[in-house]
């Protein structure tokens, strides 16, 4: 699974996510990262792109997630990726970025590893497979 | 107002194992893609452009699981599938069961604005990317090598490939590969950990 999440200079967020899926899936099995809501959302507030053991996303709504406890709980960006990952999941394993209107990014995961790369306009860059 | 920000992944659960020229040729391209984006952004592109132009470069790169290279079904097929989301105005496509769409992340795009629907998927799917005259080649163009192999190790394991939560044991594992993950009395979804394996 790959994607993409970007916040442009007028603070607009965006979110893109493409997969083939799981090795050995079952011809006709859909994921996460098709689902809105799932494995990929965007709204005002933040863009986000989850990868990772898609039902567990699926059930936790991932992606949506991270935007609504920025919402109704109020928490910073990496407050809320942080959150969703370690209550969102059970027994789940999965990862996420996340970018907000207000140019932060951030990223997230409960596996072993995650591919990430992450820049932001003041020119901090960031490449990156493990904790 | 911040300025701008973008960030990419190219999947999470990684092989413990994953030798360090592959790890260096994931860098590589994560790093490619950032300054693709970089410089779209730079260059005023609009975030929801960005973000397109971005995966269909990670899909055209066999490295990563999606476009060419993507996992393979238990037919040794490929069906893959994208989304997409603009946040002003929360509008969204989403395509699924494609097997012959060059880019699923540009035919989601166009779901997005040029249909009357969300989310399109299987042979509906194929139809409006035909219609729409989006760039369309063989299920093999998205076949490698390495995935193969990658399934007939699954298929050995009896697994579906998923992510690495536990290095592999038995099954070597190979770069970005397959491996069985042990059974441990771990419970997933209500299923033994052992139906799961390392991605």
């Amino acid at each position: 699974t790959v994607g993409c999440v970007v916040v442009d200079s007028q603070g607009r967020c965006a979110a893109a996510t493409s997969t083939g899926g799981l090795m050995n899936k079952m011809t006709g099995r859909i994921g996460d990262s098709p689902l809105i809501g799932s494995g990929t959302y965007a709204c005002n507030l933040c863009g986000v792109s989850c990868t990772g053991e898609g039902e567990a996303i699926i059930r936790g709504t991932l992606a949506r997630d991270v935007a609504a406890v920025m919402e109704y709980k109020g928490l910073g960006l990496q407050e809320a990726v942080d959150y969703v990952v370690r209550e969102r999941l059970d027994e789940g394993k999965a990862g996420m970025i996340a970018v907000s209107n207000n140019g932060e990014v951030a990223y997230g995961f409960n596996t072993t590893g995650m591919f990430r790369g992450c820049a932001t306009d003041d020119g901090f860059m960031e490449v990156g497979i493990w904790e | 107002m911040g300025g701008w920000a973008i960030a990419v992944h190219g999947g999470a659960g990684v092989d413990p194992n994953l030798p360090t020229q592959r790890q260096e040729e994931a860098k590589q391209l994560l790093t490619r893609c950032l300054n693709l984006g970089i410089s779209a952004l730079r260059s005023s592109l609009s975030a929801i452009d960005v973000v397109e132009l971005v995966v269909r470069e990670l899909e055209s790169d066999p490295l990563f699981n999606s476009g060419r290279g993507s996992a393979l079904t238990e037919k040794g097929t490929v069906e893959m599938e994208a989304s997409i989301m603009d946040g002003p105005k929360r509008r969204c496509g989403a395509v699924s069961g494609l097997t012959t769409v060059k880019n699923p992340v540009s035919l989601a795009r166009l779901v997005m604005d040029k249909s009357p629907h969300s989310y399109l998927a299987f042979s509906g799917a194929e139809e409006f990317a035909r219609q729409q005259g989006v760039e369309m080649v063989d299920n093999e163009y998205f076949v490698t090598e390495e995935n193969l192999g990658m399934l007939k190790l699954a298929k050995e394991a009896n697994a579906i490939v998923f992510d690495y939560r536990i290095p592999a044991l038995g099954l070597e594992t190979c770069s970005a590969g397959a491996g069985a993950a042990i059974d441990n009395g771990l419970q997933m979804n209500g299923l033994p950990i052992s139906i799961y394996a390392p991605e």
